[in-house]
């Protein structure tokens, strides 16, 4: 998984 | 998902209602830096920016659409109506600085060279440090009402659930780690340590937040 894409937190 | 981030997240909800219910039964904001208010405004429109670009879930976009627009209702609450209660010499910490540190560390160390990745990097670091304000007018005062003390024991409460969000997912999420996140969440939760102690030793007692 793409850390940086993965700003799934709010 | 997990019980933390969602204890977390409703606890940081919960924090916005506190205030929103403060500011509308007094019809005052005294006490209430504007500064971090408009920190948090700033934090979420640079990190939000992704609700055009991906779609995480209905849960992610509802609460997003949320605490973006309440954190533009109390900005404009304490800005238009409220005005005539702020009292701008007590809310005295230079928020530039704050500003400043947070674009050049977003800019140093950011996931990805892209526009919304520095953005969501600088958000993160402003989060972290934008409670300052309101904590260094409480200083200041040495006091703090009752309901305000919720409001800031809730929003140190969210990110405090966050860091066990992030040693749960860790475990659970073949170790997942956001190095940005923890870094910041860590900071932003130190920064409530003095304010934590206070709390729990005079403001569950009944007594008021008052500095020693």
């Amino acid at each position: 998984m793409d850390r940086a894409s993965a700003h799934d937190e709010l | 998902m997990n019980i933390f981030r969602l204890s977390g997240d409703l606890l940081h909800l919960a924090s916005i209602f506190i205030l929103i219910a403060r500011l509308h039964q007094t019809k005052s904001c005294a006490g209430i830096s504007l500064k971090t208010q408009y920190l948090y405004l700033l934090v979420f429109a640079t990190r939000y920016l992704d609700l055009f670009l991906g779609f995480v879930s209905v849960y992610n976009t509802l609460m997003k659409i949320f605490f973006l627009a309440s954190s533009g209702y109390i900005v404009y609450l304490m800005y238009s109506p409220l005005k005539a209660s702020y009292d701008k010499s007590l809310d005295s910490f230079r928020v530039e600085y704050i500003i400043a540190f947070a674009a050049v560390v977003a800019l140093a160390f950011p996931h990805k060279y892209s526009v919304v990745e520095v953005l969501w990097s600088f958000s993160i670091y402003l989060e972290s440090l934008a409670i300052i304000p309101q904590l260094f007018q409480m200083t200041r005062t040495g006091e703090a009402d009752n309901i305000t003390s919720h409001y800031v024991f809730a929003l140190g409460g969210y990110r405090a659930l966050y860091m066990l969000n992030w040693f749960y997912r860790y475990y659970t999420e073949d170790n997942y780690v956001d190095y940005i996140s923890w870094i910041a969440g860590i900071v932003q939760t130190a920064l409530y340590g003095d304010f934590f102690y206070i709390y729990i030793t005079r403001v569950l007692k009944g007594k008021s937040f008052k500095l020693p």
